[in-house]
């Protein structure tokens, strides 16, 4: 069909029949609409430039440029719609896939990323984003939190506590994220909690990034004499992106029941079930 | 007996920054892993025998670490298996597990024995394929679901075909 949607109770997420990518998120219980464009991008590492030479490495993000490059602006999926669970199975590329799911009675999008081994065949060590683009205005603000505690609001190219000269317009709005980062215009609010401290940033108006993997070539001089680059099972990663959208007023109750169901989720332990009585009689 | 002081030990040792940030050479991070996954051995010892004393049975309890890419030996290859889901949180929970599991139809009865609803899904890139059934767990506790193989069935073999996206 020309709609490609999956849905329950709560949240319907739309997709652009073309490309395969995420365009909608659709609070149905709170009536919110919000396009959202989701996409994996890639930073060109730096290996120094006339500013200076300083390389992206262990300690230091540095891409070459400002505007990272989209993995690949459409995705070959597959559409899975079972009692139990809705997914679309996105491949953009051999090395990045993402799986968009939607249990019952779930309030917020699962997006389980897949990425590596990232190709360095060109000589350039690249860096990861998973990116929200939506038309939320919302001034230059973003949220991150520390340690899944406290939320501290960030503003672009600015620091509170000293007039801040930019030199680094990407890596110098790049903050950590623990638990969760979000935008909001003041009514709506979107919000991605993730299952790993990763970067984080809001670079425009609207947009929230977060860097799920990188692959160095070059060591970046700041004490590990050697470049980030994984030579084993940590070539790949996988991880999830949960998606939230709620109206600004109530989001945190919803961000922060479903983020302490993250931290401390369910432990399964599987048995044969041959058992013995543990106490004697 | 179990004992959970190597895995305290592991997350101290891994509160320095290389660990934490990942900036160490990959030996040492490789080690980093090697002391967490060394820790991690005795903590199932110890979580099996809190389960087997509090649960009333003893078991050959078993860890799946994989189940991230769908790796689980025992839920792959038995005919029938019991699925304990702790609860960490102080409120009751309600979980979808996901298991890897053999070409089958599966019969999924709760605490109480009563059959509860789950799913086969295939995996599109691969023909493995997950059981999925919603769990209820306690606050501070646990459930214990079974699992079993209903003979001489398998799901509906569906082939869903990639919808190739025109390239732009």
């Amino acid at each position: 069909s020309r709609i490609l949607t999956i849905q329950n109770e709560y949240i319907r997420a739309r997709f652009d029949p073309e490309t395969g990518l995420l365009v909608e998120l659709e609070n149905l219980d709170q009536n919110l609409l919000l396009p959202v464009r989701q996409a994996f991008y890639w930073y060109n590492a730096s290996t120094g430039n006339n500013l200076s030479d300083q390389v992206s490495g262990a300690y230091i993000f540095r891409p070459n440029r400002q505007e990272p490059l989209l993995v690949s602006r459409w995705a070959q999926i597959h559409l899975v719609k079972k009692a139990l669970v809705q997914e679309v199975h996105q491949n953009f590329s051999a090395w990045c896939s993402q799986v968009v799911r939607l249990y019952p009675g779930q309030r917020h999008l699962e997006l389980e990323w897949t990425v590596g081994p990232i190709p360095v065949g060109d000589g350039w060590g690249k860096e990861i984003i998973s990116r929200f683009d939506t038309e939320l205005e919302t001034k230059g603000l973003f949220f991150t939190d520390s340690n899944g505690r406290e939320i501290l609001e960030r503003r672009r190219n600015y620091r509170p506590t000293w007039v801040l000269n930019m030199t680094e317009p990407v890596a110098g709005n790049y903050y950590p994220v623990n638990s969760r980062i979000y935008i909001t215009d003041g009514k709506v609010q979107l919000t991605v909690l993730t299952d790993r401290s990763q970067g984080g940033s809001s670079l425009k108006d609207g947009s929230v990034e977060l860097m799920v993997h990188r692959r160095l070539l070059r060591d970046d001089r700041r004490g590990v004499g050697e470049p980030l680059l994984e030579n084993g099972s940590g070539l790949w990663v996988r991880g999830r992106h949960l998606v939230l959208l709620d109206k600004a007023q109530t989001a945190a109750v919803r961000h922060r029941l479903q983020a302490e169901k993250e931290l401390l989720a369910p432990q399964v332990v599987l048995a044969q079930g041959s058992s013995t009585p543990y106490h004697p009689g | 007996s179990g004992d959970s002081a190597p895995l305290n030990e592991a997350m101290a040792v891994l509160q320095h920054h290389d660990a934490v940030s990942g900036t160490s050479r990959q030996h040492v991070a490789d080690d980093y892993a090697r002391q967490l996954a060394a820790g991690w051995g005795p903590c199932e010892v110890l979580l099996s025998n809190a389960l087997a004393r509090l649960s009333g049975s003893k078991e050959e309890f078993v860890f799946c670490r994989c189940l991230n890419i769908s790796v689980c030996p025992l839920s792959q290859t038995a005919e029938i298996f019991q699925v304990t889901i702790y609860n960490p949180l102080g409120r009751k929970v309600d979980w979808m597990v996901r298991l890897p599991v053999s070409k089958h139809i599966f019969l999924v009865k709760d605490p109480n024995g009563i059959v509860v609803p789950s799913d086969v899904v295939t995996m599109p890139s691969s023909d493995r394929q997950e059981l999925l059934f919603s769990a209820s767990v306690p606050a501070l506790g646990f459930s214990i679901y079974s699992v079993t193989q209903v003979p001489g069935q398998s799901p509906q073999a569906h082939t869903s075909k990639p919808r190739s996206q025109k390239s732009s």
